[in-house]
C-alpha cells in the first residue's frame, strides 16, 4: 500500500474478462484507511 | 416583483457549461453535507472505471473501460481506453450513477468487456493492450456504489414534527411536519396548514429547525399551535437527530443586550448590516436586529448563535472592504461606528466573543456549483463563488443581477436565509425563510424512495425540486 493524496490507496490484483478470455492486473483503490 | 422562475433545463448541460467555458467546478469534498462529500478520496483525473460501451452494435448490453479526462463535481468526462488523444467520443457522466463501475467489477458479474466499434481494428492484442495501460492505474474501490448509497441515507422522515422559524415571523418558532425529504433537504408543512400548501424548505442540518421543545429550553418566541391533538402518525423528532452547536460559557463577559455588532441581513443575504443584541437567551442563542429597519413590536427579530459565522464584531466589513449597510434613514454617510457608537450610546460587542474559526473548506473565486436560489427556495441554480472572505463566500446565481448575490458560509453551518424579493425587500413576507446550501456540481439528490442516479444533467427530481440554469444558456446548444 502507499500513501497517495490524503487516503491511502492499495494496490490489488484486478480481473478483467475481455473476448479474448481473462487476465488480472494490479491496480490502485482507495482504502477505508486514511 | 421580479423572483427568479424556474427555467427550462432543456439545453443545459453541465459538461459543456464547464467545457465550454473553461470553468472548475468546486469539488465535491468542499461539501461536507453533501453525499459522498466526506469520502470522495481522492477520486481524480486519470481514474478507470467499467462503463457501458455505447459505441457497439451488439443486442446486448456491454461495456468498456474508460478514464476520467476531467471533473466536475459529481459529473466525469469520461473517454474510453484506446481513443488516446482523440476527444471524439468523450462523454459527461455522473460518477455516482449506477452505470459508473470500479474495474473489475464486469468480470465478476459475467459481463465481458468489449473494445467501442470506433477502434475495434486498432489493436490486435486487446488483452496486451490494457494490461499495459492498467498496470499501476487507479480506479474507484470496490465498494463505491455501496458508498454512494450510505451517503444518501437520510435519519429525517415523512411525519416528524419539528420546530421552525416562522417565516412570516422570524422572531418566532412553530411546529412544522416533515412532509418529504429529498438530498437531505426536509420540505416541511406548518402543523396548523390544512390545504398542506405553508411550507418551508430546509437541509437537515440546517440552524433554523429545532427539536419540539427546543423554544421553550431556551426562552425564544414560540406560536403555539391551534391543533391542540398530534395527527395520526406524526412524532416528536427525536433531539439528537438535529445539528448541535457548539458549547459556550457564558458565565464570564457575555454578549448584552444593547450591543451593537454586523450582521448578514436574514432578509437580504446580500448584505451586512449594522445590527444590536436585543436579546440573550439561553445556550448561547441571541436575538438580533438590524438597525433602522426593526419593527415596533421586534417580530423581525432573528435568532442567532453566538458562534455563527452570519455575525461579526464591530469594523468586519472595513477590514475587508465589505460593503457595510448602514442603518436606514441614517444620513451622516459614510457611515463611521465610533460616530455611530457615541451617538446611540452604546458599545461593541467584544471581539474575543465571534467565532473566528476558519475550515480549510477548499472554495476559491471562481469556481461553479450548485446553490439553493432563496428567492425560491424549491429551485437549485447555477452558481459560481465570486469572493471569499476567510469562511464567508459570496455566491453570484450566473446569469442573474449581481443584487441577487448571497454571503453564505462556506461549511454546513450557515446562516439562515429568507428570500428577497427585488424592488420589496423588506416589506415583503419571506416565501421562504431557509438555509443557504450548497452542492457541488452534478448533485442528483434522491429521496428515500431510493430513485437511482442518473448521469450528467437532470430535469428535476421528485417533480418538486429542479436545477435552474442561467438564463442565457437556456437556448439549446
Amino acid at each position: 500500500s502507499s500513501e497517495i493524496g490524503s487516503r491511502k490507496w492499495e494496490q490489488k490484483q484486478v480481473h478483467i474478462q475481455t473476448l479474448e478470455g481473462e487476465f488480472s492486473v494490479a491496480m490502485w483503490s482507495p482504502s477505508d484507511q486514511k | 416583483a421580479k423572483t427568479k422562475a424556474a427555467v427550462s433545463m432543456e439545453g443545459f448541460s453541465w459538461g459543456n457549461y464547464i467545457n465550454s467555458n473553461s470553468f472548475i467546478a468546486a469539488p465535491v469534498t468542499c461539501f461536507k453535507h453533501a453525499p459522498m462529500g466526506t469520502c470522495w478520496g481522492d477520486i481524480s483525473e486519470n481514474v478507470r472505471v467499467e462503463v457501458p460501451n455505447t459505441d457497439c452494435s451488439l443486442p446486448t448490453k456491454v461495456f468498456w473501460i474508460a478514464g476520467i479526462v476531467k471533473l466536475a463535481g459529481y459529473n466525469a468526462l469520461l473517454r474510453y481506453e484506446g481513443f488516446e488523444n482523440d476527444s471524439g467520443l468523450d462523454f459527461w457522466c455522473n460518477i455516482c450513477g449506477s452505470d459508473i463501475h470500479p474495474v473489475g467489477w464486469c468480470a465478476a458479474s459475467g459481463k465481458p468487456l468489449v473494445p467501442p466499434r470506433t477502434i475495434q481494428h486498432k489493436y490486435t492484442n486487446w488483452k496486451a493492450f490494457l494490461v499495459k495501460r492498467l498496470t499501476g492505474a487507479k480506479t474507484l474501490p470496490p465498494d463505491f456504489s455501496q458508498k454512494v448509497s450510505e451517503s444518501m441515507q437520510y435519519p429525517f422522515r415523512p411525519c416528524m414534527r419539528v420546530e421552525v422559524v416562522d417565516k412570516r415571523h422570524l422572531c418566532r418558532t412553530r411546529v412544522a411536519v416533515v412532509e418529504s425529504v429529498i438530498g437531505g433537504r426536509l420540505r416541511l408543512v406548518y402543523e396548523e396548514s390544512e390545504d398542506r400548501t405553508d411550507d418551508f424548505w430546509c437541509h437537515m442540518h440546517s440552524p433554523l429547525i429545532h427539536h419540539v421543545g427546543w423554544s421553550r429550553s431556551i426562552g425564544h418566541r414560540f406560536k403555539r399551535s391551534d391543533i391542540t391533538k398530534k395527527q395520526d402518525g406524526h412524532f416528536d423528532t427525536p433531539p439528537h437527530l438535529f445539528a448541535k452547536v457548539k458549547e459556550v460559557d457564558q458565565s464570564g463577559e457575555w454578549f448584552k443586550e444593547g450591543m451593537k455588532l454586523e450582521a448578514i441581513d436574514p432578509l437580504n443575504l446580500s448584505t451586512i448590516c449594522v445590527a444590536t443584541i436585543r436579546k440573550v437567551l439561553a445556550d448561547g442563542f441571541l436575538m438580533i436586529g438590524i438597525d433602522g429597519s426593526e419593527a415596533a413590536d421586534g417580530s423581525d427579530w432573528f435568532c442567532y448563535h453566538a458562534t455563527s459565522p452570519s455575525i461579526f464584531p464591530v469594523g468586519f466589513c472595513e477590514i475587508n472592504m465589505i460593503e457595510l449597510t448602514p442603518p436606514r434613514g441614517y444620513t451622516k454617510l459614510p457611515f463611521k461606528w465610533f460616530d455611530y457608537l457615541r451617538e446611540t450610546g452604546s458599545i461593541a460587542a467584544p471581539v474575543k466573543l465571534f467565532n473566528k474559526d476558519v475550515p480549510n473548506h477548499g472554495f476559491r473565486v471562481g469556481m461553479k456549483l450548485e446553490a439553493v436560489d432563496l428567492m425560491e427556495p424549491r429551485l437549485i441554480c447555477v452558481a459560481t463563488v465570486t469572493r471569499i472572505i476567510h469562511r464567508l463566500l459570496r455566491i453570484h446565481f450566473d446569469g442573474w443581477e449581481e443584487e441577487y448575490d448571497q454571503w453564505v458560509d462556506s461549511s454546513r453551518e450557515s446562516q439562515s436565509g429568507s428570500s428577497k424579493q427585488k424592488k420589496k425587500a423588506k416589506s415583503q413576507q419571506y416565501k421562504g425563510h431557509k438555509k443557504k446550501r450548497k452542492m457541488p456540481v452534478g448533485k442528483k439528490p434522491v429521496s428515500l424512495s431510493s430513485l437511482p442516479m442518473t448521469g450528467g444533467v437532470r430535469r428535476g427530481f421528485s417533480g418538486d425540486e429542479e436545477l435552474t440554469p442561467p438564463p442565457a444558456q437556456t437556448a439549446p446548444e
